[in-house]
C-alpha cells in the first residue's frame, strides 16, 4: 500500500535493489531547465531525507550549466532533479539551465547550442519540453534533427517527453480534425518516453496506460527502419484503430517506452507535494535508469548506451524478453469530435503509440543492454 | 527574398501579451544555424554506431570527429560572414562545430538583414521576450548557406506538470463531452 508514486516505489515496481547504485565517479546524467524556474538544493535534500533513506544517493546537484536564479522553486524543475537522482541513485547529476540569457534568444536552441559545445558532457540527457509540430517551420525541425544525430554520434542518449495531451488534437481550415504530434518528441532521432499509471494507484500493481501519454505519428519524418516492423504489428494486430484521415501511418512513431507519470510526491520550496503528474515525471525516471546501466557498462569497459532506439527495438524483436513490462490496457485523449469520441490509439501487446515497448524491468534490462 | 521558415506559425502563445516595437538601438541576439556537410554521412554513421549488429556500435565521434565531419564549407563560412560584416555585423560567437552563429546587433541592423521582419516585445508574467510577429526573408544567394535564423518567431516553450485534481475534471468534462457527442 502506498499513498503516491515516491522513489521506493519506482524502485520496487522497476525492481531496482539497494546495490543498483552508480558506483563510477566519471558516470553523469543531466536534464534540462527552458523556463525562468529553478529547482532549490534544499528542496533536493529534504526530498532525500524524507523518501530516499532505503538507497545509497546522492543529495546535491554537482553542476549546473547557465544561470540559477534565486526565486521560487519550479515544480517542474524540483521533479526533474528529485527523480532523476532516485532511479539514477548515487550518479553525478548535471543541471543545464537555459530561460534564454537575452530576451530575443529561443532557450531551447540555447540548450542545444550549449550541448554542441562542450567536448565533456553527461552521456544521458532527460528533456521535457515539446511544441506542437504544426506550429514549427520544417526548416527549423530538420535541422534539429540533425542535431540529434550529431549527439546520437557522440554516444549520448536524449530522452523527450511524449507531452501530456494524448493523440492532441488539430482543427483543420475546413473543420475535421486529425491528431496533433509533437516535437522533438516525433524525431527519429531521440527517445521518446510516454506515461503509465498503477492499475490500482494505491498499490504497486501492474501498469496501465496514463490517458494523458503522448503519442502517435509524426507528420513531418519518416518512419526509421528500427521500428518499421514493429509498428507494421501494432498497425496489423490493433483491434480498433482511429479513421486512417486522423494519423499518418507511414510516420516516425512514439513513444519507445514509458514509465509512470501520475500520482507523483515532489518537495518544492519545503514543502512535499502529492498528485504530480505528466511524462515530464516518467521521462527523468527513464533517464536516471539508462544512466545506471551506463554505469554498469562503462564498469565492464563497453562504451555508453548512446542513442537507443536501434537496441531497443532490436532487442524487443529478438522474441519475447522480460526486459520490459508490457502495458496492454488503456487508451490516451483526443479529439472531442463523433468520429473518436476523445479516444486516441489504445495499448495492446507488444509496441503501441501509448506506452511505447512499455515500462523497464531493469535487472532484465540491464541484462540484455550489458550484451544487445 | 526568399523565406526559410515560410510555415513557421506567428501565432503569439496564450499568456505573452504585446509590449511595443523594441526601440532601433536595442540590441538583439540572433541564432543563425549554417548549413552543414555531409548530412547524408552522419545519418548513416548514426546508424551503425548505434546498432548492436555493427562492428562500428559504440564507436563515437569525438567532438573534433564531429565537427570534421558537419562544420560548413568554406564557401557557406565566407558567404555569411562577407553578409554579416555588410551590414557591420562582427564579432559573433560560433561552436565547435562552427555550423552556428549567435550575433549581437542593434535591431534596426536586423531588420535591414531580415527584409520583413519586425522585432516587438512581450511579456508573460515577469518574462519578457522580443519576437517578430512577421516572417522574415533573406536573400536568394543565401539559400545554399542558412537553414533558418533563430530568435525572430518562436517562444519560449510553457512546460506545465499536470496536478491529478485537474485531470480527474478534465476526464469528467471530457467523459460529459464524449456522452453529449
Amino acid at each position: 500500500f502506498h499513498l503516491g508514486v515516491t522513489p521506493s516505489v519506482i524502485r520496487k515496481r522497476y525492481n531496482l535493489t539497494d546495490r543498483d547504485i552508480g558506483a563510477l565517479p566519471n558516470n553523469s546524467q543531466a536534464c534540462a531547465q527552458f523556463l525562468e524556474q529553478y529547482f532549490h538544493p534544499a528542496d533536493l535534500a529534504e526530498f532525500m531525507k524524507l523518501f530516499a533513506s532505503s538507497f545509497g544517493h546522492c543529495s546535491r546537484v554537482d553542476q549546473v550549466v547557465g544561470h540559477q536564479g534565486l526565486g521560487k522553486a519550479g515544480l517542474e524543475a524540483s521533479l526533474d532533479v528529485e527523480y532523476i537522482m532516485s532511479t539514477g541513485a548515487n550518479i553525478s547529476t548535471w543541471v543545464f539551465s537555459n530561460a534564454g540569457r537575452h530576451e530575443s534568444q529561443e532557450p531551447f536552441l540555447a540548450w542545444l547550442l550549449l550541448l554542441s559545445n562542450m567536448s565533456s558532457v553527461p552521456w544521458v540527457h532527460s528533456v521535457s519540453y515539446g511544441d506542437d509540430e504544426d506550429s514549427l517551420s520544417r526548416a527549423y525541425m530538420e535541422r534539429l534533427n540533425v542535431e540529434f544525430m550529431k549527439a546520437a554520434a557522440r554516444g549520448l542518449t536524449v530522452l523527450f517527453a511524449s507531452g501530456d495531451a494524448g493523440a492532441g488534437c488539430r482543427k483543420l481550415a475546413g473543420g475535421s480534425h486529425t491528431f496533433r504530434p509533437s516535437f522533438p518528441a516525433s524525431s527519429p532521432y531521440v527517445t521518446t518516453v510516454g506515461g503509465t499509471a498503477f492499475q490500482n494507484p494505491f498499490r504497486v500493481t501492474w501498469e496501465v496506460t496514463d490517458y494523458i501519454s503522448g503519442g502517435g505519428f509524426s507528420n513531418v519524418f519518416p518512419m526509421p527502419d528500427y521500428q518499421a516492423a514493429a509498428v507494421r504489428n501494432f498497425l496489423h494486430s490493433a483491434p480498433k484503430l482511429p479513421p486512417r484521415s486522423y494519423y499518418n501511418s507511414s510516420g516516425r512513431a512514439y513513444p519507445d517506452l514509458a514509465a509512470l507519470s501520475d500520482n507523483y510526491w515532489v518537495v518544492t520550496n519545503r514543502i512535499p507535494l502529492p498528485w504530480v503528474s505528466g511524462t515530464s515525471a516518467s521521462t527523468p525516471v527513464v533517464g536516471g535508469i539508462m544512466a545506471l546501466i551506463n554505469d554498469r557498462r562503462l564498469q565492464k569497459g563497453l562504451p555508453p548506451l548512446g542513442f537507443l532506439n536501434p537496441a531497443l527495438y532490436k532487442l524487443q524483436e529478438k522474441g519475447p524478453t522480460a526486459a520490459f513490462y508490457d502495458v496492454t490496457q488503456g487508451c490516451h485523449l483526443s479529439c472531442l469530435d463523433a468520429a473518436v469520441e476523445g479516444q486516441g490509439f489504445c495499448a495492446g501487446p507488444s509496441w503501441d503509440p501509448v506506452s511505447g515497448w512499455g515500462t523497464p524491468n531493469f535487472p532484465q534490462l540491464l541484462k540484455a543492454l550489458l550484451n544487445p | 527574398g526568399w523565406a526559410p521558415e515560410q510555415d513557421q506559425s506567428l501565432r503569439v502563445p496564450a499568456g505573452w501579451s504585446h509590449v511595443d516595437r523594441v526601440a532601433p538601438l536595442d540590441e538583439l541576439v540572433l541564432t543563425f544555424a549554417l548549413r552543414q556537410q555531409n548530412v547524408e554521412h552522419l545519418m548513416k554513421l548514426v546508424g551503425r554506431v548505434s546498432d548492436p549488429d555493427s562492428p562500428q556500435y559504440g564507436k563515437y565521434l569525438s567532438l573534433e570527429e564531429l565537427c570534421t565531419l558537419v562544420q560548413p564549407s568554406r564557401l557557406t563560412l565566407n558567404t555569411v560572414h562577407k553578409w554579416l560584416g555588410a551590414y557591420g555585423i562582427k564579432g559573433c560567437k560560433t561552436i565547435s562545430t562552427l555550423d552556428f552563429l549567435e550575433c549581437v546587433m542593434p535591431a534596426s541592423t536586423a531588420e535591414r538583414l531580415l527584409p520583413g521582419a519586425q522585432f516587438h516585445r512581450y511579456v508573460s508574467g515577469e518574462r519578457s521576450a522580443v519576437r517578430s510577429p512577421v516572417p522574415y526573408s533573406l536573400h536568394e544567394e543565401l539559400a545554399e548557406h542558412i537553414d533558418f535564423v533563430g530568435g525572430l518567431h518562436r517562444f519560449p516553450a510553457e512546460r506545465k506538470v499536470v496536478t491529478r485534481a485537474s485531470g480527474e475534471e478534465e476526464a469528467t468534462a471530457q467523459y460529459q463531452q464524449r456522452r453529449a457527442a
